[in-house]
């Protein structure tokens, strides 16, 4: 999935690294320092929809069995995520307890069209 | 809300990057707070001193990660000594305030204690789960016991079973020890034994992992 340019028009990830000292959070969340913040925007013409997607699934076939039978698009399709990966964290709990977790999910790594 | 019409990822217009950037700052707000189960972030009661920090974070090996939506705990101990007519001389007691359980499963609880060099001679250390109950004294249900020969630091295996319950999420645990070898000579009071401050203080070092769903219902085979 390309990283969104300016130029790009089309379905891409946003790059957006958040630094928890930005956020106030330094004091409770131990590490990482950050995270990647990424979401995915852009447009999905017709011809993309369903490439990859997270839809690129059973529902994304049958799918483009409708529009190959339908010569009007049914629905929009949008940019969607299509690859997430878990972010570990070390923090304090309220009673200083250290806690340390894997939180799924939370990074998005690649984008596609549904 | 507030960005104009439509959803940025279907195309809407892009929108200022100041508003952008204060967007992804409470998203990432939200997302982190919601990744954690919590409402809000935690205020900190009590900060644990940086160099029991660092020490205790050196225990959480870097390389075990916690299972799939599981966690693991460092709570850090503060430690009185036990008196009373029927108190051994060296007792402690170790009390945690461990956040109160969601459906998770304790698997894996080891206490670590700093051991002085005042250690006379090995020692045989009782650990028992002190709750306070109807009785004055309240009750105590023995969960382990160690020998302990020489100083340093020591990582007691608890069992997971009788740590869990208590929704207060205040676990007390009293250490009795005494000589190992009955005609060796008297302890120390436990207090000048153990570390209980800085960098030496007691921690509990717990592995917790997600209940499965319905978990605890006897499986029919």
């Amino acid at each position: 999935t390309p990283t969104c340019e300016p130029e790009t028009p089309l379905c891409c990830r946003r790059d957006h690294y958040v630094d928890f000292q930005e956020l106030g959070w330094r004091d409770w969340i131990l590490q990482p320092e950050g995270y990647q913040l990424n979401y995915c925007q852009g447009q999905c013409p017709p011809h993309l929809a369903g490439s990859p997607g997270i839809a690129a699934s059973f529902h994304s076939a049958v799918f483009s069995l409708l529009k190959a039978n339908t010569p009007w698009p049914l629905g929009t399709s949008c940019c969607v995520p299509t690859a997430r990966r878990s972010l570990s964290l070390l923090y304090l709990d309220r009673n200083g307890n250290v806690v340390k977790t894997d939180v799924p999910d939370m990074v998005v790594e690649a984008c596609g069209c549904s | 809300q507030g960005t104009g019409a439509g959803c940025p990822s279907c195309g809407s217009p892009m929108v200022a990057t100041q508003v952008e950037r204060a967007l992804v700052l409470e998203l990432a707000k939200q997302q982190i707070l919601e990744g954690l189960h919590l409402t809000s972030r935690p205020q900190i009661i009590q900060r644990p001193p940086r160099a029991a920090l660092s020490r205790a974070l050196r225990r959480l090996q870097p390389a075990s990660v916690s299972p799939a939506s599981g966690e693991e705990v460092v709570s850090f101990a503060t430690a009185v000594p036990v008196t009373g007519p029927s108190a051994a001389a060296c007792s402690s007691m170790l009390t945690f305030h461990l956040a109160t359980p969601r459906a998770h499963h304790l698997y894996r609880a080891r206490l670590w204690l700093h051991v002085g060099p005042a250690l006379p001679g090995p020692l045989y250390l009782r650990i028992v789960r002190w709750s306070s109950g109807r009785r004055r004294q309240g009750s105590r249900t023995p969960l382990a016991e160690h020998h302990i020969d020489t100083p340093g630091w020591h990582a007691l295996a608890l069992p997971s079973s009788g740590l869990r319950g208590k929704a207060s999420g205040v676990l007390k645990l009293q250490l009795t020890c005494r000589p190992l070898h009955r005609n060796s000579t008297s302890l120390p009071p436990l207090q000048r034994l153990l570390g209980t401050a800085g960098d030496q203080r007691p921690f509990l070092e717990l592995k917790i992992r997600a209940k499965e769903p319905r978990e605890g219902r006897a499986k029919r085979r």
